[in-house]
């Protein structure tokens, strides 16, 4: 179903989820509740939107109880714990390619899509400045990165 | 109509803000 233009925002943390479904469910399912609980504050009101929220809900009560068997579906805590790692385990993947001198775009999308995992996790609470540190440094890192490549520069 | 309207999008709303906060209770 096509993404309405006002939910445009939520349309990356979308595509991790998509990305992740057979690879790590559990990412999937959270960055949709991201996703759906954004998209709500965004408009659910309008008839396009609300009609993409509802089959986003309906999504996720189904993804819920093929994953009722996982901890980290049904305690959030241990699904905040889940992100988390995962956030920064490409993080630092990213982090030590970048300090090594190894600039691809696969870096460049670790450092991208741990900046979106950061944003997820706000789903459990307020972000620790930490995480909002990490994120302003990912979100920057992926965007040099990938303009030097574009342009042709080594990064710094 | 406008207040009809605007009420079965309230209702609409609610039911989704229900629904997601169902979806978030611990089991």
């Amino acid at each position: 179903m096509a993404l309405p233009a006002p939910l445009r925002s939520i349309q990356h943390h979308l595509r991790t989820a998509n990305e992740h479904e057979k690879r790590d469910p559990v990412v999937a399912y959270y960055c949709r509740l991201y996703a759906m609980q954004t998209g709500m504050k965004l408009d659910s009101k309008t008839p396009e939107c609300r009609k993409f929220l509802v089959k986003l809900m309906d999504q996720l009560e189904t993804m819920k109880k093929e994953l009722s068997d996982s901890d980290s579906i049904t305690q959030e805590v241990v699904g905040n714990a889940h992100i988390e790692n995962y956030a920064l385990k490409m993080f630092l993947y990213a982090d030590n390619e970048d300090r090594g001198g190894r600039f691809h775009k696969n870096m460049i999308k670790s450092f991208y899509t741990a900046s979106l995992l950061l944003d997820v996790l706000s789903v459990f609470g307020e972000l620790s400045e930490e995480n909002i540190q990490h994120r302003k440094y990912a979100r920057w890192k992926a965007t040099y990165i990938h303009n030097c490549l574009k342009s042709g520069e080594t990064p710094q | 109509t406008s207040s009809l309207s605007s009420s079965v999008a309230s209702t609409e709303q609610d039911e989704l803000s229900q629904r997601l906060s169902r979806l978030r209770d611990q089991v």
